[in-house]
């Protein structure tokens, strides 16, 4: 997402692999994932907050993401 | 309501509950209290009972622990978790870990442990994430205060509908 930091990246990866099962491919250059994915979990994860689902960071998907909360996924393994 | 996809559920209504040890953020006595009044809140609208054992194996062990506790979901950063608790079954199924390095308290400072339980005690009985705001089983801590003195219904039909039967799924 252009605007997007590097911090706020990651929080997006670690929050949608730890609560929305995104897995994270490995490359020589390091952590990759297919961006794709990222979207479609984000997406998931807008609308299950009820959020503005648009598949970008913004900043409410951000807030919501730090909040204190419970360690069960939201989507069943 | 959300009940989970394996829909796992206790093959009996007596459950027990131990706790393992104690947080030094409270007294004993509070966290005792804390524990009795979420398992209440289950037990006042399922067919369901718990009895708190000292010793041996519970159905459903409660325990403060620290990062990575050997359960294969470390607490830490980066992930703001409080708490975490396994869905009915044998072994680790039903248990529920809090997260030692947060601050838990009796009051509105901080993390409420009673909120917390109530909600994680949810789970131990099969029910998943609800996406309404207005359900207990909302993931979000700030949520679960606001619906705990009315408990709201989706989540006692929920924990009704995946009781204890004679034919479980």
């Amino acid at each position: 997402t252009p605007g997007a930091q590097d911090q706020d990246v990651r929080t997006v990866q670690n929050y949608l692999q730890k609560f929305y099962d995104l897995k994270m491919g490995t490359s020589k250059s390091g952590r990759q994932t297919n961006s794709s994915l990222v979207t479609e979990k984000l997406k998931q994860m807008q609308e299950f907050f009820g959020l503005k689902v648009t598949g970008k960071i913004d900043a409410d998907t951000l807030n919501v993401m730090k909040q204190p909360r419970c360690g069960v996924p939201d989507v069943a393994q | 309501y959300v009940l989970t996809d394996r829909t796992p559920r206790w093959e009996h209504t007596h459950l027990t509950y131990r706790i393992e040890n104690y947080t030094p953020d409270l007294p004993r006595a509070d966290v005792d209290s804390a524990m009795e009044k979420a398992f209440r809140l289950w037990s006042n609208v399922s067919p369901l009972t718990f009895t708190k054992i000292f010793e041996g194996q519970a159905d459903i062990m409660i325990s403060f622990v620290w990062g990575d506790h050997g359960d294969s979901y470390p607490f830490g950063r980066p992930a703001n978790t409080l708490a975490h608790a396994f869905l009915p079954g044998r072994g680790i199924g039903g248990d529920v870990h809090f997260d030692e390095e947060k601050r838990w308290t009796s009051d509105f400072r901080n993390f409420n442990l009673y909120y917390v339980a109530a909600h994680e005690v949810g789970h131990s009985l099969g029910l998943g994430h609800d996406n309404d705001i207005g359900s207990l089983m909302f993931p979000s801590y700030n949520s679960y205060r606001d619906v705990l003195l009315s408990h709201d219904r989706r989540s006692v039909c929920g924990v009704q509908i995946n009781r204890p039967s004679k034919n479980p799924i």
